[in-house]
C-alpha cells in the first residue's frame, strides 16, 4: 500500500492493531511471575538480539528476561528497572526496523554505555 | 552509532552504487523519487554516489516491497510491527513490508494512525545497506523505532560521524541534503558532469 499523499489512504486501512499490542497486558509483571504471553515477549526480545535463541521460551519472568529488559532499557535510554513498566512497554510496541539491535553479542547499539547490570550498581566514594 | 560485526563496508573500489526496484513492484516516478532523495542524503556526506538502473538482477542495491514470508528467513508481520529490513554490505538487499500504509508526501499529522512515512524508513535502511547498525541517539536516523505519522529524514551528527568513520567525508565537503518535495534526483545531478565520475 503506497499512497501519494495522506488523503488518499482509505479509511478501512486505518487500523493500528499489531501483534505487539498484546504486550500491554504484561504491564506490572515482576520477576518470578508466570503470565501467559511472557514467552511471546521473549521471542520478541530474541528477534532483536536481547535473548539468545531457545527452542521453547516459558511464560516465567526469569533472570534472563530481566537482564534482557535492562539491556533494552539502556539501549533506548529508559529508566533501567528490569521491569515491564509503562515506558518500556510503550517503546516495545512502536513500529521499528527488523534488524536486531544486538548482533552475535558483538555489536550493540549502545556499546559505549554501561549495560543494565552495571548501571544499577551503586558506587560510593568516601571523603 | 554502531556497526555490524566485523564492520563490513562496500569495498574501496566501489564508491558508485546502483540501485533497482523489484520488477514485481511497479512504482511511480514519485515513489522512486523518494528513494532518490533518501540516497542523496547519504551521498551528501560521503564519497558515495548512487544511481538507479533498470536491471534488478545486476544492481548493487535491490529494493522490493514484500508481504509476509518473502524467502529470506525474516518474514514481515503485517500492519506496523516490523516495517522494513536491509542487510549489511555488500549484500544490497532492501526489503519493505508491503502491508504497511506507506505515505509519499503530505502532512502526516492528519494521517491515519498506521501511516508510515516512506522516506524516513528509506533513509534508515540505506544506513544499514552502507554498514551502520542501530544507534541509541534518539534524534539519529539509525534509532531503531519510528512513531507512525512521523517524518524523520535529516541525518543527525551521530549518523554522519558513523558513516564518515566507514567511508570518510564528501570530498566536496558535507553538502546540503535534498529538500522535499522535488529535488533533482541523484541521476539528474550525475548527468551534469559530462561523463566524469558521478558525484553529487
Amino acid at each position: 500500500h503506497i499512497f501519494p499523499n495522506v488523503s488518499s489512504i482509505p479509511s478501512w486501512l486505518n487500523k493500528t492493531n499489531c501483534a505487539w499490542n498484546q504486550f500491554q497486558k504484561l504491564k506490572g509483571c515482576r520477576p518470578g511471575d508466570r503470565l501467559n504471553g511472557l514467552s511471546n515477549l521473549k521471542t520478541y526480545l530474541k528477534q532483536f538480539g536481547y535473548i539468545p535463541p531457545s527452542p521453547n521460551f516459558t511464560d516465567l519472568f526469569d533472570p534472563l528476561l530481566q537482564s534482557a529488559l535492562q539491556t533494552y532499557q539502556t539501549n533506548f535510554n529508559l529508566n533501567v528497572t528490569g521491569l515491564l513498566d509503562d515506558q518500556t512497554l510503550a517503546q516495545i510496541q512502536l513500529p521499528r526496523c527488523g534488524i536486531p539491535d544486538i548482533i552475535n553479542n558483538s555489536s550493540s547499539m549502545n556499546s559505549g554505555k554501561p549495560t543494565g547490570h552495571s548501571a544499577t550498581h551503586f558506587h560510593s566514594v568516601s571523603h | 552509532y554502531s556497526f555490524f560485526p566485523g564492520r563490513p563496508t562496500w569495498p574501496s573500489h566501489r564508491r558508485h552504487l546502483t540501485y533497482a526496484f523489484a520488477p514485481e513492484n511497479p512504482l511511480s516516478d514519485e515513489v522512486k523519487g523518494v528513494f532518490a532523495r533518501a540516497f542523496a542524503r547519504w551521498a551528501a556526506v560521503t564519497p558515495l554516489t548512487f544511481s538507479p538502473v533498470e536491471s534488478f538482477r545486476t544492481a548493487d542495491i535491490r529494493i522490493g516491497f514484500y508481504a509476509g514470508d518473502h524467502g529470506d528467513g525474516e518474514p514481515f508481520d503485517g500492519v506496523l510491527g516490523t516495517l522494513a529490513h536491509a542487510f549489511s554490505p555488500p549484500s544490497g538487499h532492501f526489503h519493505l513490508d508491503g502491508d504497511e500504509s506507506w505515505v509519499v508526501s503530505g502532512d502526516l499529522r492528519s494521517a491515519p494512525m498506521a501511516a508510515i512515512d516512506l522516506e524516513s524508513v528509506a533513509v534508515h535502511e540505506i544506513g544499514h545497506l552502507l554498514g551502520l547498525g542501530h544507534s541509541s541517539v534518539e534524534e539519529s536516523i539509525m534509532f531503531p523505532t519510528i512513531t507512525s505519522r512521523t517524518r524523520k529524514v535529516d541525518l543527525a551528527a551521530d549518523d554522519i560521524n558513523g558513516i564518515q568513520e566507514l567511508y570518510g567525508g564528501n570530498p566536496d565537503g558535507n553538502l546540503t541534503p535534498p529538500s522535499t518535495p522535488s529535488p533533482p534526483s541523484v541521476q539528474e545531478r550525475d548527468m551534469s558532469r559530462n561523463g566524469a565520475a558521478p558525484r553529487l
